[in-house]
């Protein structure tokens, strides 16, 4: 049968960065054909088919927040795979190869992650799991 | 067949949107 593809609306304009992507305008309403964990989201557009931020997107049917797992505050443990230097003032700096907590797994691909007394957000796709709990 | 995602972090959300989130 027919496969039924989440329809998501384009919440700002956005222009694409690399060759896969789509230029976004506000109020497009877009086809989700995959949704990547690291936030980049497979889209169709009309007769285009590409990458778009899904930080850019809301979902036509209202918030999606039943998709989006609830925080664990315990924590996750995963291992950066990439160093990143904070942009923002929410997000953290971290060197690769450093052990850290994920305590929630937004939809954006951006993930609020513990180190020490420090939280803040932290790209997903430089994270790897290392399939650990943390000990309370 | 389907690209691989781009390399690079996705964009943080507009900053309007980032403040409702909170």
């Amino acid at each position: 049968g027919p496969i039924m593809l989440d329809t998501y609306r384009v919440i700002a304009d956005y222009s694409k960065s690399s060759k896969y992507e789509l230029n976004l305008k506000a109020g497009d309403l877009l086809d989700i054909v995959e949704k990547s964990p690291n936030g980049w989201w497979f889209c169709q557009y009309d007769t285009q088919r590409g990458w778009a931020p899904a930080s850019y997107l809301e979902p036509l049917d209202g918030p999606d927040e039943s998709e989006e797992p609830e925080p664990n505050y315990a924590g996750e443990l995963y291992k950066t795979t990439k160093g990143y230097t904070a942009v923002e003032d929410d997000e953290l700096t971290l060197q690769l190869g450093e052990t850290i907590e994920v305590i929630h797994k937004l939809l954006d691909g951006w993930w609020v992650v513990r180190k020490g007394e420090k939280t803040g957000f932290y790209p997903s796709m430089f994270l790897h799991s290392t399939g650990e709990r943390r000990e309370l | 067949s389907i690209k691989q995602p781009p390399q690079n972090p996705p964009p943080r959300p507009p900053a309007d949107m980032r403040r409702k989130r909170l």
